[in-house]
């Protein structure tokens, strides 16, 4: 129906698989664009340029190793009171539903490890919050790298799978990651209790889920090889007859 | 024998098929995902190629159609049994998938490469 706006159009057909998917990820017209600016943005066009080509195609040699990717932001972030040198924000990520067809490949979180909050210079890095818990340190798996950032090089990267993997990726209901980013004034500055409102959570640390569609890969059997001669055998020489 | 299939049906097959260029095709397409009204949250690509096929399947089909047998025993049906049966129809044989960079309903980003949303060549069934 031409001119029918296509969310109506969408609707009509919720039963299509792409148009089902599309619904649940699209954000209703009414629903302006959410503002998404800054870092996050910026490292997801620069990961969309290194996967895909200019008409969308994806590229034959893109690295990313998963079919989806998901940049979260994270939820609520609440500064916690000065506890001697350290400034401490915790951030909670929501993470949705697990769709049974997609499979967790890999989880990163992003952060500045360098912030500067005039005029404080902190240095910065990221552990898992768990509630009363003495061990507030992701396993040995757990390593900034900031050499991957795609970034300035305030930013790193720290792979922390294994963590959400084990806690909290097979949990029933809402489910929201919580970590916390510790922040130091670096050397010579004198302890001052330090303003977080300049920052929004946005701009200290987000996080990076890889998927890949597992349920494409069930659907799409391949031929036994013997198989498939029969089926060239048998196609052929009847083609060649009627011909 | 296939003699006797072929014999049976009138000459008039040729003109019949009509001109070779209005056989099966596949024809390019481009549209906008603005034109799509999804625009407000998509963020990559700009346009898309979804392409299309189009055109008429003929009798004795060629073989870049990549047609099954079951195509040209219909043709045949609607030639010689029951006209009622339609001719086979000219859709796409083989996708390829695209990316897709966009903005979720929560503020999250997302990409996605989607399965079977280019039409790459056509086929006769």
């Amino acid at each position: 129906k031409v001119g029918q706006p296509s969310n109506a159009l969408m609707a009509d057909a919720p039963s299509l698989p792409l148009i089902r998917e599309l619904l649940e990820e699209a954000p209703g017209k009414q629903q302006r664009k959410p503002q998404v600016l800054g870092h996050p943005l910026r490292y997801m066009l620069e990961l969309y340029q290194r996967s895909a080509d200019a008409r969308g195609h994806p590229r034959e040699n893109r690295t990313i190793g998963a079919t989806m990717v998901r940049l979260v932001r994270p939820l609520a972030n609440i500064a916690r009171p000065l506890r001697g040198p350290w400034h401490i924000k915790t951030l909670d990520f929501p993470l949705r539903p697990n769709r049974v067809a997609y499979q967790l490949v890999r989880a990163i979180v992003v952060y500045r490890h360098q912030l500067y909050l005039a005029p404080f210079h902190l240095s910065c890095h990221v552990e898992p919050w768990i509630q009363q818990s003495l061990t507030n340190h992701f396993p040995s798996s757990g390593r900034g790298s900031s050499n991957t950032s795609l970034m300035s090089k305030a930013w790193t990267e720290m792979d922390i799978t294994q963590h959400v993997r084990q806690r909290i990726w097979n949990h029933k209901g809402r489910r929201v990651l919580q970590l916390r980013l510790m922040c130091q004034q670096q050397k010579g500055s004198e302890i001052l209790e330090l303003q977080w409102h300049g920052t929004s959570s946005l701009d200290t640390a987000f996080l990076l889920l890889y998927f890949n569609d597992t349920h494409k890969s069930v659907q799409k059997t391949t031929f036994h090889p013997r198989v498939l001669e029969g089926l060239i055998e048998k196609d052929s020489s009847l083609l060649r007859r009627a011909r | 024998q296939a003699g006797s299939i072929t014999s049976g049906v009138p000459s008039s097959s040729r003109d019949h098929d009509g001109p070779k260029s209005n056989q099966c095709s596949l024809h390019p397409f481009q549209v906008s995902f603005h034109q799509l009204g999804w625009d407000h949250w998509i963020i990559a690509p700009h346009l898309y190629t979804p392409n299309y096929c189009k055109g008429a399947c003929p009798r004795v089909l060629h073989y870049g159609l990549n047609s099954p047998n079951h195509a040209i025993i219909q043709n045949l049906v609607n030639e010689l049994v029951d006209q009622s049966v339609p001719q086979p129809s000219c859709v796409p044989y083989k996708y390829v998938p695209i990316s897709i960079l966009l903005v979720e309903a929560n503020g999250s980003i997302l990409y996605k490469e989607y399965e079977d949303m280019i039409a790459q060549s056509c086929t006769c069934r």
